[in-house]
């Protein structure tokens, strides 16, 4: 555990705190997918083996998190907008199968703990770098806290490999790619919203 | 072992 850690877990919880309160903007479909690897992830984590209390606390925690909303969205059809491309989601979840499968270290479907990466969780890994793209998230705090959790990790990555002389290039290299797929949405949040030049909009 | 890094992530 260290300060960036906590700092990028608080950060995603402001981001489904954002999310609880106001749904509006953001798409069911993303949502949706945002759940589908969560869910299995946070699952996982806590099935394979005890980490910690913090860890399943925070895993356990994320689950309404993350479900509460889609209940809203598809409660309500007006929120049920945007993203309406399927075949974004085919072939995402194809090039995942392929670089889950194609760049894992273990060629085992799960496993408790351990320094490799294996089938489930290489999958779960490039799915959210390709689903977190999140062209279809309008909610501009929503992104904000996204963003910052995706920075505060890789600040995380960077802490634990000075001090642990730890380093997974998988985890690594998707967490940087999720990264960038944000760095647009910093941009117009720090030229537009904290400006207060309006609404904001991707170019 | 370390942990992995994975399991860092909500």
């Amino acid at each position: 555990m260290n300060v960036f850690r906590l700092c990028g877990d608080v950060s995603a919880f402001s981001c489904l705190c954002v999310c609880l309160c106001v749904c509006a903007g953001i798409s069911g479909k993303s949502q949706v997918a945002v759940c589908l690897w969560c869910s299995p992830h946070g699952i996982l984590t806590c099935s394979t083996g005890f980490i910690s209390i913090y860890n399943t606390v925070m895993k356990v925690g994320c689950l309404p998190g993350v479900g509460i909303p889609l209940q809203f969205i598809y409660s309500t059809c007006a929120f049920r907008n945007s993203y309406d491309s399927g075949m974004h989601f085919i072939s995402g979840g194809s090039c995942c199968s392929v670089a889950g499968l194609s760049f894992l270290e273990k060629l085992t479907p799960s496993t408790p703990t351990g320094g490799n990466t294996p089938i489930l969780w290489t999958f779960s890994i490039y799915l959210e770098s390709v689903t977190g793209e999140a062209e279809s998230y309008h909610q501009r705090h929503y992104l904000f806290f996204l963003g910052l959790y995706r920075a505060l990790y890789l600040a995380n990555w960077v802490w634990r490999y000075h001090t642990e002389s730890f380093f997974d290039q998988i985890a690594v290299v998707s967490g940087v790619v999720q990264t960038i797929f944000y760095c647009d949405f910093f941009y117009l949040y720090f030229t537009r919203v904290l400006r207060g030049s309006g609404k904001m909009s991707l170019p | 072992s370390n942990e992995p890094l994975y399991h860092d992530e909500l």
